[in-house]
């Protein structure tokens, strides 16, 4: 594993952790959206069924295992959580997102490996990441004024992916037989999806102002 | 194959 990977999932993981973090502390979800944490959990089971199938180290186990509990937790406290679900933006939060499910899942159809099972759940996870991120986004679009922690998880949530294509790149050279080009493409428009924020997110971060993305 | 090679990413 290289550094790029490595400093990857780390971001990943603190971008969670900052998102858990905002809903323990201030017990309020405002400004999340609920469809892309879904949509984020169905990308975790169906991508990690391989837990069953492959072991690759103890690291990667965790991380799995960490991945879908948390997202898993995340979803149950905006639903059920009796103060969380209360600042729930439900009326922001109308992003069509089964859209984005039926179009990952053709394409994963259409695009995958190995026409078997797991392997298109695979396909399917990664298309569905790269667009996950959209209701999320469209919501924060929506209601204008971004709160602190809400801006540094999606900050880091891009981060994440930023980094994976380092990680590519460098794999790319040391590693030739590195070709997964189902994730590499996928992760590119997932990274490139997170420019505009990244924008504003800067021009905030510079001006040392609040985060706030025009209507 | 390389499609055999176990995905070792998250």
């Amino acid at each position: 594993m290289n550094i790029f990977r490595f400093l990857g999932d780390m971001t990943h993981l603190i971008s969670i952790l900052i998102l858990l973090l905002k809903i323990y502390a201030t017990k309020s979800c405002s400004g999340i959206s609920l469809k892309t944490q879904e949509l984020y959990a169905l990308v975790f089971l169906t991508r990690y069924l391989d837990l069953f199938t492959d072991f690759i180290s103890v690291y990667n186990t965790v991380m799995k295992l960490v991945f879908i509990a948390s997202s898993l937790a995340i979803v149950w406290c905006m639903r059920n959580h009796p103060l969380v679900r209360r600042s729930y933006d439900k009326q922001l939060d109308t992003f069509r997102h089964y859209f984005l499910l039926l179009a990952s899942f053709l394409l994963a159809l259409l695009l995958h490996e190995k026409f078997a099972f797991q392997e298109v759940l695979w396909a399917f996870s990664i298309y569905l990441e790269a667009v996950a991120i959209l209701p999320q986004l469209v919501l924060l679009q929506r209601s204008g004024n971004v709160d602190n922690l809400t801006g540094q998880y999606v900050f880091f949530l891009g981060a994440y992916r930023a980094l994976y294509i380092f990680n590519w790149i460098y794999r790319y050279f040391i590693d030739p037989h590195f070709t997964r080009w189902i994730a590499c493409v996928s992760g590119l428009v997932q990274t490139a999806l997170y420019a505009d924020f990244f924008y504003y997110y800067f021009i905030s971060w510079k001006n040392n102002a609040k985060l706030q993305l025009p209507a | 194959a390389k499609e055999d090679v176990p995905k070792d990413e998250l």
